[in-house]
């Protein structure tokens, strides 16, 4: 495997925005990309990652390897990388480590790092093709916003999604709050825009708690998805350029 | 987790 991405940054946010969910983890390489699929110990939420070959110039992959790293080791090597920097991860056919070199823009540093590598077990779920009855584009900083405020609230969200819009309520302890957001084109800044498309209203609930770890992929994105369906796990995808992303799946709360 | 469903009754092993 050798891959390059052009900036560190893209990296260290995907690690930061997934580490607090889960700890251990193979990195799936094949000449497609770089894949990632974890369940967090509770087995509440899964998160999956796809890195494209395109996202990497250039990208290298002669066999498929997994490589097993402990997310909170592999965060104290990519601290040492900046966000501006050339990162090259690269490892060999059967591998103990997994090699990190970062470069500074300007080329008068390099850093390089190597990483040992777990042997990691790893269940993998197969995900359905969902037609979801709803999905809803929305800002990614206003979806962070709202899950912070409500979990103030509550520790739970019923999310609502219908033709108006979507709708986020909280109850607690102290009272009841409620957010919605309409559908808008914002001709000025695409990036703002809430867009909503339905077959049919949903009404779930899910936990505020994995809803503001995911969040912590908001750096990543300036747009994320939710999609609904009655009774299945809810979908929040933070799109990646080239086609990369990463998708956090959420299993419902039972309702009221 | 009270009234909190597991990803694994929606999506199996592979």
């Amino acid at each position: 495997l050798e891959a390059r991405l052009e900036a560190a940054d893209l990296f260290k946010k995907v690690v930061e925005a997934i580490k607090d969910l889960v700890q251990h983890c193979n990195f799936d390489c094949n000449d497609s990309g770089i894949a990632l699929q974890a369940m967090d110990n509770s087995h509440v939420a899964l998160v999956s990652m796809m890195l494209t070959a395109d996202t990497f110039t250039p990208f290298r992959c002669d066999r498929n390897i997994p490589l097993g790293i402990d997310l909170t080791s592999l965060t104290k090597v990519l601290r040492a990388a900046q966000s501006s920097d050339i990162l090259t991860i690269k490892s060999e056919d059967a591998p103990d480590v997994v090699n990190l070199v970062f470069e500074g823009k300007d080329q008068d540093r390099i850093s390089e790092y190597d990483l040992k590598l777990m042997d990691i077990d790893q269940e993998h779920l197969g995900i359905p093709d969902t037609e979801y009855a709803a999905t809803a584009s929305m800002p990614a900083a206003d979806f962070k916003r709202i899950c912070s405020d409500l979990l103030l609230i509550s520790e739970a969200v019923s999310i609502e999604c219908t033709k108006e819009g979507i709708t986020f309520k909280a109850e607690g302890d102290i009272g009841n709050g409620s957010v919605t957001l309409r559908q808008h084109s914002d001709l000025e800044n695409s990036d703002k825009n809430v867009d909503i498309s339905l077959t049919e209203p949903v009404a779930l609930s899910f936990s505020l708690k994995y809803l503001t770890g995911f969040c912590k992929a908001t750096g990543l994105s300036n747009q994320v998805r939710l999609c609904l369906s009655n009774d299945v796990p809810l979908m929040v995808e933070y799109a990646l350029a080239n086609n990369s992303y990463l998708r956090f799946y959420l299993a419902p709360k039972i309702g009221d | 987790l009270k009234g909190q469903k597991s990803i694994l009754g929606f999506f199996s092993k592979t």
